[in-house]
């Protein structure tokens, strides 16, 4: 564990929680892609099946359910509890886009042809682009809500920092684990448009992001 | 390339 690995899971938490707490309060899911979340759900219920295999650390088992408890919280938040806000006209990326390619690199491109591995080679692989219902969603709609692009932030600061603690890692320890740092930099490349968008719109200007 | 219990991120 370095402190570029905890910056982003603490980012990454600060993400999740930012979003299930805009929702619950405001008691809306306007403007949020019930897509990307339900394939967060996907992406932590496929990665996260060696709770049951192996014990790594309490923080380790801790930080994974809390990830599992919040991402279907959120599922169930916008397609029960405040379904009646979900726009689902604008949540409308095809998904099958996104899983068949991913599920069939996870058969071709893995560590292990087992279940586990494969399992979390697509968790991998579908994480990268996860994100891109509600990228398209924003760009459908044209505008986000402030509290929106911050959830948007550190969700793409955390895999940013996951890079630097393969950096890190490579040169203390000689770990390297190629797919992962692979598909990392595809996800955070996806942030950097909104990266920019968000320095130039939210942060210096009027704190809501609304698009050309 | 780690496996199993290698796998220690999240």
């Amino acid at each position: 564990m370095n402190i570029f690995r905890l910056a982003g899971d603490v980012s990454h938490l600060v993400a999740i929680i930012i979003l299930f707490l805009k929702i619950w309060k405001s008691k809306s899911c306007a403007g949020i892609s019930g897509k990307s979340q339900v394939l967060f759900a996907l992406v932590f219920t496929s990665r996260y099946l060696d709770l049951f295999t192996v014990f790594i650390s309490a923080y380790n088992t801790i930080m994974k359910l809390v990830f599992l408890v919040l991402s279907y919280a959120t599922v169930y938040l916008i397609y029960m509890r405040f379904r009646g806000s979900y726009d689902s006209e604008n949540d409308s990326f095809r998904v099958e886009f996104l899983l068949v390619p991913v599920t069939g690199l996870a058969f071709l491109e893995n560590y292990a042809f087992t279940p586990l591995e494969i399992l979390w080679t697509f968790s991998i692989f579908l994480e990268a682009v996860a994100i891109m219902p509600q990228l398209f969603m924003i760009t459908k709609t044209g505008e986000a809500e402030s509290i929106t692009t911050h959830y948007l932030f550190f969700l793409g600061l955390y895999r940013a920092l996951y890079l630097a603690n393969w950096v890190w890692r490579y040169h203390t320890e000689g770990f390297f684990d190629q797919i992962a740092v692979v598909s990392g930099v595809v996800q955070t490349i996806f942030y950097c448009d909104f990266f920019y968008l968000y320095v130039t719109r939210v942060l210096r200007g009027s704190g809501k992001m609304s698009l050309p | 390339c780690p496996l199993g219990a290698e796998k220690d991120e999240l």
